[in-house]
């Protein structure tokens, strides 16, 4: 049976959320050398099915998306990063040591349905 | 809040907020690899997060180690033709069992307005302290020395490779005992010691700094196939 399109709005749909947090802000500036912040951008929105092929989506998002207009208990595809990068922090400990180090997949560059 | 920024904390890796008084001068060998990493990830290059490039050696995490020692008085000021000496201290026990050293080294900067007109030849020489420091001595038991060398121009920081020091250290840390470090005018210059050579040794006092630059590398988050594989 065909599949009725549910109305979505563009604004809802599953996309990258800019948001930045200033470490000073937080009081992290007195022990953060580099950087002064921290992008926590975050995904957020819907995943429709009509729309999961255009979403950046994962063919198991869009069998997902399938299964859950045939069947609403099983979950709805989910909006989540699909492409991460790493941030680099230079700070000082409390044994006055001052550290570089790498964290990996720390910022949300891209979105997509998954 | 506090818990949860607790528990970003823990996963920075750090055990608790830390409040340091005045931040440590960061060289600019650091400035440069931040710049260079924060550089690589915003154009989205790729780079592998447990090789350091600029220093040509495996690792993910880089520190630098405040020297925590002190200076020996000399009861009569260059007596023997010695401008300065002092036992440096490195407090190594931010480095976890897991960690594995890649790189350890030792940074004397003497300050550039030190060497500012010189006169006299210096030179420097460092050797692992093997006893522990007894009550009444006025200099450490000097062990194995392992540098020295003239100091004959403004040359920026010296740098000399502790791996094998600090490797010995981090397998046992009771053995850290620290260094002593020596600078003395060459034979034979310091004869008739002058005002000028005092205000050398002053400024060379007052302008030193010593740091120690470890790079670790945690197997856990570098593992050779990861690394392989991308």
């Amino acid at each position: 049976a065909a599949i009725p399109v549910p109305k979505v709005s563009c604004k809802n749909l599953c996309h990258r959320h800019q948001l930045f947090i200033n470490f000073k802000d937080l009081g992290w500036h007195k022990w953060v050398i580099a950087p002064k912040g921290f992008m926590a951008n975050y995904c957020h929105g819907d995943c429709p099915f009509s729309l999961t092929t255009y979403l950046n989506s994962s063919n198991y998002a869009f069998m997902q998306a399938l299964m859950h207009e045939v069947d609403p208990e099983v979950p709805q595809a989910t909006c989540i990063p699909t492409k991460l990068s790493p941030i680099s922090i230079l700070y000082q400990d409390n044994n006055d040591n001052v550290i570089l180090r790498h964290y990996e997949d720390m910022v949300v560059d891209e979105c997509g349905c998954g | 809040l506090q818990l949860q920024e607790y528990d970003f904390l823990q996963f920075l890796g750090l055990d608790k907020m830390t409040l340091p008084r005045t931040f440590q001068p960061v060289p600019s060998i650091l400035n440069k690899i931040f710049q260079d990493w924060e550089a690589a990830a915003t154009a989205g290059d790729w780079q592998d997060l447990c090789y350091v490039k600029e220093l040509g050696v495996y690792g993910n995490l880089l520190r630098l180690v405040p020297d925590q020692g002190f200076f020996l008085y000399l009861k009569k000021p260059f007596q023997d033709d010695y401008c300065l000496q002092k036992l440096l201290y490195f407090n190594l026990s931010a480095i976890k069992a897991k960690e594995q050293l890649t790189m350890a080294q030792l940074r004397l900067d003497l300050g550039s307005n030190s060497y500012y007109n010189l006169g006299p030849e210096l030179e420097l020489a460092l050797s692992v302290v093997q006893e522990p420091h007894k009550w009444g001595q006025v200099t450490p038991t000097p062990g194995r020395r392992f540098a020295l060398q003239s100091i004959l121009w403004p040359q920026g920081a010296l740098r000399f490779s502790l791996q094998d020091v600090v490797q010995g250290w981090n397998s046992n840390p009771q053995k850290n005992l620290g260094l002593f470090l020596e600078i003395m005018v060459q034979e034979g210059r310091g004869s008739g010691v002058n005002f000028q050579l005092e205000d050398i040794c002053t400024r060379l006092r007052r302008s030193f700094h010593a740091s120690l630059l470890v790079v670790t590398l945690n197997p856990e988050q570098c593992q050779p196939s990861s690394r392989k594989r991308r």
